[in-house]
């Protein structure tokens, strides 16, 4: 038996937001550590890993491990019945092949539910090797945004370099070139208005920009995004969802021949 | 020139 009730339900809402473009059909595990989903895109260039810990949840009861195979799409649409306010409970028993999504309002006075049938993916998940990225960089998430938008209307592809100068954008296309670059910046009013760079080795490397554009469909989710980079390595770029865990996005690069 | 790589070039399959 499966019962997660999630006072905070936007955030459901908003998760699968991030998730829908990305990934079609992905597994949701739900263990006692929370509830989590490893997915890749259909070219298997890029790679969304969710996780909303149980200590997040108002009530979780997960009796015995188990994996939901769902089309995001399909959530999506029934997460969309439910009210920004709304508390959401997810329901599915032990080796059933159904879900539920309960949606109660804030005055309790309308509950609705919704049964979804799940779906049997064979889906390969992919083991991730600790490692020691040559930077790290937190900036607002709605900046990175921004960046990847304007530079989207230019080039299909970004270099994104670290430096101890800053963070730097560059892309080309038919009509030119552009370079965006953001220095660490700390005096800020706001903590969440910092552009905070680690840097142990300068890096250079080259993304898709469709991709990276995709992933900021997260960037309701948290003010800042971290962004990890290594030569040979994918990019991870974090958004932390407060108190309940995280939506990480991997991005393999574009490398010469 | 540049090309895109796959993710399976960096993670294992479990």
């Amino acid at each position: 038996m499966l019962e997660l009730r999630l006072v905070q339900g936007s955030l459901l809402k908003k998760v699968l937001e991030a998730m829908k473009d990305l990934v079609t059909d992905a597994n949701f595990d739900c263990s006692a550590t929370g509830f989590s989903l490893q997915a890749m895109d259909s070219s298997h260039v890029a790679l969304v890993a969710l996780l909303l810990r149980s200590e997040g949840f108002e009530h979780y009861r997960c009796d015995r491990n188990i994996t939901m195979g769902m089309n995001l799409n399909n959530v999506s649409k029934l997460l969309k019945c439910a009210g920004n306010d709304d508390i959401i409970t997810i329901k599915a028993d032990d080796g059933g092949d159904t879900v539920t999504f309960m949606f109660e309002n804030p005055k309790q006075d309308k509950i609705s539910d919704f049964e979804m049938k799940l779906m049997d993916l064979d889906s390969e998940h992919l083991g991730i090797p600790d490692a020691e990225y040559h930077a790290i960089v937190r900036m607002p998430s709605l900046e990175f945004s921004r960046i990847c938008k304007d530079l989207s209307s230019i080039g299909d592809t970004v270099v994104i370099s670290v430096t101890k100068e800053g963070i730097k954008f560059s892309t080309r296309g038919d009509i030119g070139n552009a370079n965006i670059v953001c220095r660490q910046n700390t005096t800020v009013d706001k903590p969440e208005e910092a552009t905070v760079i680690q840097m142990n080795e300068a890096v250079s490397l080259t993304f898709a920009l469709r991709y990276l554009n995709s992933f900021t469909k997260a960037t309701s989710l948290s003010e800042t995004v971290t962004i990890s980079l290594s030569s040979e390595l994918p990019l991870v770029a974090e958004y932390k969802i407060a108190d309940m865990g995280y939506i990480k996005f991997y991005l393999a690069p574009k490398i010469e021949d | 020139g540049l090309h895109q790589v796959r993710l399976f070039r960096f993670f294992f399959v479990l």
